[in-house]
């Protein structure tokens, strides 16, 4: 068996100044998440791996750089399964964590449950050791100048985000 | 929205999604990501899927599950990716991207907005792209 480890950083419309920046985070979470596939480690440690590079990455809308809610805040969503059992585990709506596909991990291996959510998945993470960020250590000034100009009367926000058909 | 997914040298395969959503999203909305099926699925039987994009999309057509149930019929993983991202495109004018393995490590990057960062290791070499069609390669 060959392994392979697939990475991507968001589908839409990337802009010319931050194309470079998004190939290079892709690049960098591909030969992270394989080296390890490559040492013997789990296709699930892998693309735990990959994903928590992309998420401390400002270039993409994950963890760090994660785009603003009608009020400014960063709430996020994350996912894993393991395909040997189906097991699957799942945070929404979470804030102040740096890596919720890490807490969405945990979610798997230590409870009955497939998805916590909000205050739950915090209370969850403190349980569990995993340490609150300042909401503050997510926002890009990136993310910050798209939300203001989305507040604009007449501004389209899925397709600022999406853009068109390829 | 970040996403991987892989297959080890056991032959297991795995997936992970995570986003921040959508822009100016209303305090409370939760699309695709943490949705089995939706933003993400893997089956060591089928494969693994790990998409992003228009969330409320992705979610009324199962979109990773569909991507499977097309490999599931004997379809390649670019194929199936295409049929499922087309089937969205047609039904809801959906806009997605999905990075796709199968458990024998075929694999594919395919999406139907204008651009989607990804990457690709396997056997020695990386694989990347940004626009349609693009598909430039490094040694690893």
């Amino acid at each position: 068996m060959l392994p392979v480890l697939v990475v991507h950083g968001g589908a839409g419309n990337v802009p010319r100044q931050r194309a470079e920046l998004s190939c290079a985070g892709v690049r960098e979470a591909a030969r992270a998440g394989y080296a390890l596939l490559q040492s013997g480690r789990s296709a699930m440690d892998a693309v735990v791996e990959a994903v928590t590079l992309l998420e401390n990455n400002p270039a993409f809308n994950a963890g760090c750089g994660s785009v603003l809610n009608e009020h400014g805040g960063v709430e996020m969503d994350a996912l894993v399964m393991d395909g040997r059992t189906l097991a699957s585990g799942a945070v929404s709506a979470v804030r102040r964590i740096a890596n919720p596909v890490q807490l969405a991990r945990l979610v798997m291996e230590k409870t009955q449950h497939l998805c916590l959510t909000a205050e739950g998945a915090s209370k969850f993470a403190r349980a569990v050791g995993v340490p609150e960020v300042p909401e503050e250590t997510l926002i890009t000034d990136y993310a910050r100048k798209r939300w203001q100009r989305n507040l604009q009367p007449g501004s389209n926000p899925v397709e600022c985000q999406m853009g068109k058909m390829g | 929205t970040v996403g991987a997914v892989a297959v080890d040298s056991e032959g297991n395969v795995a997936c992970a999604t995570s986003t921040g959503g959508m822009l100016n999203k209303m305090e409370g909305r939760v699309g695709d990501t943490p949705c089995v099926g939706c933003g993400g699925y893997a089956d060591n039987l089928l494969g693994a899927v790990s998409p992003t994009g228009h969330g409320e999309a992705i979610m009324k057509v199962t979109l990773s599950r569909l991507i499977l149930f097309y490999m599931e019929q004997g379809k390649t993983a670019a194929d199936a990716s295409d049929q499922a991202l087309a089937y969205m495109w047609e039904r809801v004018q959906g806009l997605a991207g999905v990075v796709v393995v199968d458990p024998r490590g075929g694999w594919a990057a395919r999406f139907n907005s204008l651009q989607m960062a990804w990457a690709a290791a396997q056997n020695g070499q990386l694989h990347y792209g940004l626009g349609k069609g693009e598909d430039f390669t490094l040694p690893l």
